[in-house]
């Protein structure tokens, strides 16, 4: 299964991920 | 040379043809994979080898809605307690599950795999960032993030599907209220866009046969509308994520969308071959995996009614859903 957020945000918003790394509930997605 | 003999001829001699075309299809395919190994290694970008329209109907054809329920149905069975630990055991070593997070620890305790595959984690097993707005709203692997553009959400790198289709119409707005921008919007990607100076974002999580299956609000915002797509129930592992194009859009999915302190806000949880229901928590209508469905159809629900205009406000952290067997 999957989970896709599609969001609007700020212009300077970032995510700090990578393609292919592994996550967990409750961790960061990115900073504006 | 009886007509028995015949018979038995006719039939076995389509059988070594499939099996030499087959098989000769596989070998030219995996040469083909093989050649863009070689060019990756030298450094040179190679696109993704995507479906054709045949192949992705030839994977249509096969009745994984169907399968998906018999499979819900199999592990709703209780176990005898003297099976669960080694049926247990062989799918947590199969799939890497950490036990040592799970609230209940003891293997006896789970009746069948689908209770096992619902279960829930020690409230202080995932600490929820307090410091950034968005988190992650499950366990899983990253499959693609980024800015959308020209409508097109990445799946996997190189690999696009239409914002459009994934959504459906934007009907839902009446029940967002959302203050658009005044001048006109050129297209779907800018309607969705609600203020100056903002732009649209996607994250992509996969979760694996044996991550924990629930999912959370991935940030403070009010869901306002659902919107369910019956559909197809294709596998949605990074490799064929990689093959089907519009793959998400295949899927039965469920659209949750509203609006946080920026704007715009949804997450959609799109199910799989062996995962075919979705439940929402605080939604007791939605029925997902059901065996009768029109094609194309989506049905839409608002949350925001009369005696509740702001519809349902979920903090950071919070639990909104699951994925269940079948």
């Amino acid at each position: 299964s999957t989970i896709v957020l599609l969001f609007e945000a700020p212009k300077d918003f970032t995510f700090n991920l990578k393609a292919g790394q592994k996550i967990r509930y409750g961790e960061p997605l990115g900073t504006m | 040379r009886n007509p028995a003999s015949l018979g038995l001829q006719a039939r076995v001699r389509p059988l070594p043809i499939l099996i030499a075309t087959g098989s000769g299809y596989m070998g030219y395919d995996q040469y083909g994979r093989y050649k863009d190994r070689e060019l990756e290694s030298k450094g040179i970008e190679v696109p993704p080898r995507i479906a054709n329209e045949a192949q992705v109907a030839l994977y249509k054809t096969i009745p994984t809605r169907l399968l998906s329920r018999a499979w819900g149905r199999l592990n709703q069975v209780d176990l005898p307690t003297w099976l669960r630990k080694p049926i247990y055991s062989l799918y947590i070593w199969t799939f890497g599950v950490n036990m040592k997070e799970a609230a209940v620890e003891d293997l006896h305790q789970y009746r069948n795999l689908g209770e096992f595959f619902r279960r829930k984690l020690k409230p202080q097993a995932r600490p929820v960032c307090d410091s950034h707005c968005v988190i992650s709203p499950a366990d899983g692997k990253i499959l693609h993030f980024g800015r959308v553009k020209n409508c097109e959400v990445e799946q996997v790198k190189g690999v696009t599907y239409s914002l459009e289709t994934f959504l459906g119409p934007h009907t839902w707005a009446e029940s967002i209220a959302l203050n658009r921008n005044e001048d006109d919007p050129t297209n779907f990607q800018d309607i969705l866009v609600t203020k100056e100076g903002n732009a649209l974002f996607h994250c992509v999580v996969y979760l694996a046969p044996g991550d924990y299956h629930c999912f959370h609000s991935p940030t403070d915002w009010r869901v306002a509308h659902r919107r369910h797509f019956p559909g197809s129930l294709m596998s949605v592992n990074p490799g064929v994520a990689r093959w089907i194009k519009e793959l998400f859009c295949h899927n039965e999915r469920v659209v949750l969308s509203g609006e946080w302190a920026h704007g715009f806000f949804s997450l959609t949880a799109v199910g799989a071959t062996n995962v075919g229901s979705i439940r929402i928590y605080f939604d007791k209508e939605l029925r997902t995996n059901l065996p009768r469905y029109s094609k194309g159809s989506f049905n839409d629900f608002s949350y925001v009614s009369n005696n509740n205009q702001e519809g349902i406000s979920m903090r950071k952290g919070e639990h909104l859903g699951e994925f269940n067997l079948g």
